[in-house]
């Protein structure tokens, strides 16, 4: 019985950190996304 | 020709100001939730048992177990994205600056011309 | 001692002391009702002989002692023979022999390690009840950090949720892409220079 309980558990874990994962990707490509806007405002700059 | 130089002129300087005009929002914007949102929330600092590797080798989840990330670094690199961001900002901020700087320049040329 | 007889009990269902008890308390009460019975048999058989009641000789009261005294005598005799009885019952009838085992005990006779066998059960229910607390400690770990996931993507989205913002402000106040807005300005920039150039030598 706990068996059972622990591996729905870890299932959930390890889903909980594939959905973790996915949002700093999502997080990184937005900062990424302004960054390349900084490049552009430094030709701008210059 | 020095009217059509003076023509586009105004009408650089008048798109320049409205993009401009959206540039300063974006950065009030900023200003106005940067702060408030890079600050961790309460609960995110969740206390994390110090696994000890001795136990739960013999368990069925030791895979599971023994691989569990830094979730306190996780939160805490969320710093390092909003530190990028201030950057970006800032050196938006300079761009702006210095964009209006060279329309007031034209613009004093254009009433001196006038 | 007294033998609690409880490998009987076991096997019965209830204890062979209490069974005797039962019956002897059963004969007592029948030897009661019969006393009575044939006490008022007396007493009727008195009142119609002639001669009966108060006249004749023998009066209620010497009726009831002599049956209070003939109770006394037979419940010595039956309290005598009923020893035998329940010595009998208990030997014979209501004993699980020594060299018998009940059912559910049979597994003993399979194995009959003794004490080696016992000392290594008692390690095997060890050993299996440390796997069972950790497992129990490993569930534990694992609900925590399910609280973890919960508090560090709650952060997470709010990030996600700040950048969502960000670029509605833009949009609110001026829409498009911000990177054409830059190209733009970069663009028109490198323009006005060349015409505030060209303005200013048509001025001089």
């Amino acid at each position: 019985g706990q068996r059972d309980e622990n591996r729905r558990l870890a299932q959930a874990v390890l889903a909980g950190r594939e959905r973790i994962r996915a949002l700093q990707e999502r997080i990184q490509a937005r900062r990424d996304a302004w960054q390349a806007l900084s490049q552009d405002q430094r030709e701008l700059l210059t | 020709g020095m009217e059509a130089a003076v023509g586009e002129m105004k009408d650089y300087i008048t798109r320049f100001s409205s993009e401009c005009r959206a540039w300063d929002q974006l950065l009030l914007h900023y200003e106005d939730t940067a702060k408030e949102v890079s600050r961790p929330r309460e609960d995110a600092q969740v206390a994390a048992d110090q696994v000890d590797p001795a136990w739960y080798l013999e368990t069925s989840q030791s895979e599971v177990l023994s691989s569990k990330p830094d979730y306190g670094q996780i939160v805490s690199g969320q710093g390092q994205v909003f530190d990028c961001m201030e950057l970006v900002m800032d050196e938006l901020q300079v761009s702006m600056r210095q964009l209006k700087a060279f329309m007031d320049d034209s613009t004093r040329l254009l009433q001196k011309m006038s | 001692s007294v033998n609690p007889m409880t490998y009987e009990t076991q096997f019965f269902g209830f204890t062979p002391q209490t069974c005797l008890l039962r019956i002897y308390v059963a004969f007592q009460d029948y030897l009661f009702e019969v006393m009575l019975t044939v006490e008022r048999v007396i007493l009727k058989r008195l009142e119609a002989a002639p001669g009966g009641g108060e006249g004749g000789g023998v009066s209620p009261v010497q009726i009831r002692k002599g049956t209070e005294k003939f109770l006394r005598f037979l419940k010595e005799r039956f309290d005598g023979l009923f020893a035998t009885l329940e010595t009998v019952l208990l030997q014979l009838v209501l004993r699980v022999p020594d060299h018998v085992l009940l059912p559910e005990d049979r597994s003993h006779a399979r194995h009959p390690g003794g004490r080696e066998e016992l000392a290594r059960l008692r390690e095997e229910a060890d050993r299996l009840r440390g796997r069972y607390e950790a497992e129990a400690r490993a569930g534990r770990a694992l609900m925590a950090e399910l609280e973890e996931q919960r508090a560090a993507r709650a952060q997470l989205e709010k990030t996600l949720r700040w950048f969502d913002g960000l670029e509605g402000a833009w949009r609110e106040h001026g829409g498009g892409d911000p990177r054409e807005s830059l190209a733009f300005l970069r663009r028109g920039a490198h323009r006005l220079r060349d015409v505030v150039g060209d303005v200013e030598s048509k001025g001089r």
